[in-house]
């Protein structure tokens, strides 16, 4: 029902809709909501029809029921349990991250495999052995934050031990079975992109 | 002439061709190349043909040959000098990532605006004040890893540096002009995203 590109606007339209709440906004349009996106008003009023929401005639949408649909789409209402692997120089930095929390995310537990690490205090958490993680937890979705070489051999203990979503920042591809969802995010990509584009080689 | 998934695939095609050099194999087949980025062999044939290189049959590409079209349309061989600014959680971990380096992108500088952190030292850097960055500076690209209110701010100072390409981390949609690029990247969506496709719920 809901397609890729709709969906990857929707934390967009949720983070405008939180803020439009904060500040005691009732309603907002398809105009509006289209213009912080950068995208056409037609594409946000067929973003929100697919969302089963209609404006009213020069008021707009209500923004706390567009706010709610879209949180409960994306899975903040319910917050989600992330477990952490890696707890280095990146790992560092995500668990010190209050977006996540924000957005219903909640990193619950961090794991790594180094014994100097293993037991301590690291963001407010205590480092659990990743060998040590079994089926009987609650967490949902994982984030690999580890080195390239080990990537692979973490995502395996991960799909063992049930977790069925993967952000992954090291990179490799990973392989995991149809039932597991990786997304991969590499960030060195994204500046050779960027350099790509600027040098206007596309041309 | 080159489209933008082709573009997008172009930074893995280039790690899996450095890791084959590295081990002195001489081609590879577009097959194989193919099966690393989980895509089909016809598409790796018309992306490599895009680059101007084909393949001998039964041999596949040269390594080197293809290695060095690529680094080069990426702009990995000229290496590429980089502003980060924000010196505090994300900004260490991005300071100490070697990946950066091994792909051209170099972070040659790091500017912020706190007075305890400009002047110090921060992963071997000597942090600039983000206000004293002038036009007079060799840097192309910018990272902004700095809080979300204060990210349009600090990329209307970098446009008039004369920085053409920004990578941006705040949760925020940044408005510069035509000749400026900016790419954005947002953690907490990806994790969304991922939870979203969990549930099934696209169905
Ligand atoms: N630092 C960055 O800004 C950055 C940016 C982009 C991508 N990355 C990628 O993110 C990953 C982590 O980078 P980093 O800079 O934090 O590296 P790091 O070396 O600082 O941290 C890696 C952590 O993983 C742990 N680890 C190693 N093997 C493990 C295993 N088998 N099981 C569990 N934990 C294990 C280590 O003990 C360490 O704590 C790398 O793949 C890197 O390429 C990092
Ligand atoms: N920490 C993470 O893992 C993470 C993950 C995703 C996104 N982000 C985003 O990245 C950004 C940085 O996050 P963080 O966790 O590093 O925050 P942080 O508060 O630890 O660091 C922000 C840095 O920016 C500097 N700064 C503030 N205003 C500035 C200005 N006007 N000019 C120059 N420097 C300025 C601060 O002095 C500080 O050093 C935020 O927008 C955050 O939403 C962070």
């Amino acid at each position: 029902k809901l397609s890729a590109p709709t969906l990857s606007r929707l934390p967009q339209y949720l983070r405008y809709l939180e803020a439009l709440h904060a500040e005691g906004t009732g309603h907002v349009t398809s105009a509006e909501l289209a213009d912080v996106l950068g995208v056409s008003d037609a594409l946000t009023r067929k973003d929100v029809s697919t969302l089963g929401h209609s404006g009213r005639a020069g008021r707009g949408y209500s923004v706390e029921a567009l706010r709610y649909t879209i949180a409960r789409i994306l899975g903040v209402t319910s917050g989600r349990r992330v477990l952490l692997v890696g707890a280095g120089n990146l790992g560092a930095a995500l668990m010190s991250y209050q977006g996540f929390g924000d957005r219903g995310m909640n990193i619950t537990a961090v794991a790594d495999n180094d014994p100097e690490k293993i037991g301590q205090l690291h963001g407010g958490h205590k480092v659990l052995d990743i060998n040590d993680i079994g089926t009987d937890h609650d967490m949902e979705l994982a984030i690999v934050a580890v080195p390239g070489d080990v990537a692979q051999g973490v995502a395996d203990t991960l799909v063992a031990a049930g977790l069925t979503g993967i952000l992954n920042f090291a990179p490799r591809r990973l392989h995991v079975p149809d039932h597991v969802i990786v997304r991969t995010v590499d960030l060195s990509a994204e500046l050779q992109i960027l350099a790509f584009h600027r040098d206007g080689a596309s041309g």
